[in-house]
């Protein structure tokens, strides 16, 4: 019955970087990652929500160790003065996965319920098929994970 | 040499609903997600951002067909009178795979440049390790999915 999850796993060592306020237009995009690509900086996560007003924000996860490097290239390829660049230097990545959360609709609830219920504050959210990414802190990942190993039978 | 990426898809039946102005505390994630468990809508990509001055924004990708219910759904949910739920009832979905995502920073850089060429907008961005899907247009998908295809070599 709880084959729906069959991994969690904790990843500590990753930094955030986000740029709030691009010009929600065609080609944006392509500046922000052609910068990044071109400082050889390898990116985890890559996040972008709905934009409004004409703007969007698009976040990224790198190595913490290219965290500064990862914000210089950012901001020199910022396209005006509308846009800004923040760093949160140390985040806990928590994934789970599974093929339940391909076909179940309560598993994602439940992995939200567990955090909420330790008052774990959901920073952002990446999902794909059969995974689900969500940034917190590292103190939280660590927490987090071990509640949902235990919620979907996987300790031990 | 351009193993790098092995498929490139477009998915036109899906629907963006997204929840602007959630207050970014424990608990309210488990509550957008439980009220849609609840309705029983399964829900394909998730994804939220960073937040700012104390407010966040989640997007869910849906059936076509569960649009409308899922808005329904948000609505009842919703926790104050700073949230609102946005739909767009019809988008394209981009998925680009391959090992290469993982380990060439240019391959993202790639995948974006070639949408920007085609004035192509990028709407959302949501990633896993050799995955990156993209929401466009439908129109926008096949044009797309298209010149990704040509540029990777993976034409038929
Ligand atoms: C924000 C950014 O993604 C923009 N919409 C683009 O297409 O490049
Ligand atoms: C916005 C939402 O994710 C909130 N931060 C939570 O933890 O539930």
């Amino acid at each position: 019955e709880d084959i729906v999850v069959s991994d969690v796993a904790a990843d500590l060592d990753q930094a955030r970087v986000t740029v709030t306020g691009l010009p929600d237009d065609p080609g944006t995009a392509a500046a922000v990652f052609g910068a990044i690509a071109d400082g050889g900086v390898l990116v985890d996560m890559i996040i972008q929500n709905a934009g409004a007003d004409g703007r969007a924000g698009i976040s990224v996860t790198v190595p913490e160790n290219d965290a500064d490097r990862t914000v210089q290239l950012l901001k020199a390829a910022l396209p005006d003065a509308g846009t800004a660049v923040s760093c949160e230097p140390n985040v806990g990545k928590l994934t789970v996965s599974g093929i339940g959360l391909r076909s179940h609709t309560d598993v994602g609830a439940r992995v939200f319920r567990i955090l909420a219920d330790r008052q774990i504050n959901v920073q952002l959210v990446n999902t794909s098929e059969i995974k689900v990414s969500i940034l917190v802190t590292p103190e939280e990942a660590e927490i987090g994970c071990q509640a949902l190993r235990e919620e979907f039978h996987l300790t031990g």
